[in-house]
């Protein structure tokens, strides 16, 4: 097992800055709900910064990556026994909850807080 | 234009019951399910509006993060304007409007943490000065009602507006009902002089933005939080999207 993590210890030190860079990490983003076409029912915020989260994920994940035990075996699966099984994805791992307040069909208007809506830190699973 | 989903998706999906009619495009469902965009002027204004985009600010920064040290005390408000069938009566020096509040049925889901009507306390109508209050309106037994705590003054607005809670009212006659359920309050006005009574052309002067209900709400369960991540519209909006990514991909 050692042996098949070895090359990325041993990488040359370029190589390894550069997949540090494409590493999974959250990439901040905001959109208008003008641009989403949801402008005309609601009120605020105007803007949403969902986030996003994007790169690759190493062979080795490290304990800020918060990934599951599966994610470490899929990871061993797909190095060591079958190539077909994907290695895990970069995906959202904490949320905030984003309060929305919009007018609905019946004329109501709602305040809510909604969960899950903007990505606060990435994982790989 | 509508396509039959894929053998392959229906293959991999079999809680899926096969369709024999075509899928709702997604504009038509968009129409039928979120406000119009003329719909926005006529309830975008007035006190109602003001009220909750003071709420708004006073929960959630201009980004929408909730604030640490927000007072809302539940996850959702929703403010219920009054129906459009009001019914008027005079009785004595008093100006009585029914005012029918439409609650929605589903709400099983949903805890009522507070309920408070907003009202103005104070009218001028046709050069008339009246003093108006809310009370809940019971068949048959005016004095057996419960409703809460008495009125208060609306700070954030202006003085003319009072709140009276109104949560022990709702959660005894209402809220356990599973048929529509419909809130009538009274809203009582008196001229402050009472000789203006017969000279006041009250039929006609009532607008409805008056009074209005606001329902202070916290989801009970993991599935309700499920179904309310987004608005109805918007779920409709992101599931047709993605029928139609699935659609783009198969072609």
């Amino acid at each position: 097992q050692i042996h098949s993590v070895e090359p990325e210890v041993t990488a040359p030190s370029w190589e390894h800055d550069e997949s540090e860079k494409n590493q999974c990490s959250l990439h901040p983003y905001t959109v208008s709900f003008r641009q989403l076409g949801w402008d005309h029912w609601i009120i605020a915020p105007h803007h949403y910064t969902p986030n996003y989260c994007k790169g690759t994920c190493p062979r080795v994940l490290h304990y800020s990556l918060n990934s599951p035990n599966h994610a470490i075996i899929q990871n061993l699966v797909n190095e060591l026994v079958n190539q077909s099984i994907p290695q895990p994805s970069c995906v959202p791992y904490k949320y905030v909850p984003m309060s929305i307040l919009l007018m609905e069909a019946n004329g109501s208007i709602l305040y809510k807080e909604h969960e899950g809506m903007v990505a606060q830190s990435c994982t790989c699973r | 234009e509508v396509e039959q989903p894929s053998i392959t998706f229906l293959a991999d999906s079999p809680t899926l019951p096969p369709t024999t009619t075509p899928v709702m495009p997604l504009v038509e469902k968009l129409l039928e399910e979120a406000p119009r965009k003329e719909q926005r002027k006529p309830y975008l204004q007035g006190p109602p509006l003001q009220f909750m985009l003071e709420l708004y600010q006073r929960s959630a920064d201009s980004d929408g993060h909730p604030r640490e040290n927000r007072t809302i005390g539940a996850t959702m408000v929703r403010l219920v304007m009054p129906s459009t069938d009001v019914s008027r009566h005079l009785r004595g020096s008093w100006h009585i409007w029914t005012l029918n509040f439409l609650l929605g049925r589903n709400w099983v889901a949903y805890q009522l943490v507070r309920a408070t009507v907003v009202y103005r306390h104070q009218l001028y109508l046709a050069h008339i000065s009246l003093s108006c209050h809310v009370e809940p309106w019971v068949p048959k037994s005016p004095k057996n009602y419960s409703s809460g705590r008495g009125p208060s003054k609306l700070s954030l607005m202006s003085q003319t507006w009072t709140e009276m809670d109104i949560t022990q009212h709702i959660q005894q006659r209402l809220w356990n009902r599973k048929e529509q359920r419909v809130l009538r309050l009274c809203f009582m006005c008196q001229p402050q002089n009472i000789s203006e009574v017969l000279e006041f052309p009250w039929h006609d002067t009532l607008s409805m933005d008056v009074a209005f209900l606001l329902l202070y709400l916290n989801d009970t369960h993991k599935t309700a939080q499920k179904a309310e991540l987004l608005p109805s519209g918007l779920e409709e909006l992101l599931e047709g999207e993605s029928s139609l990514a699935s659609r783009r991909k198969s072609r």
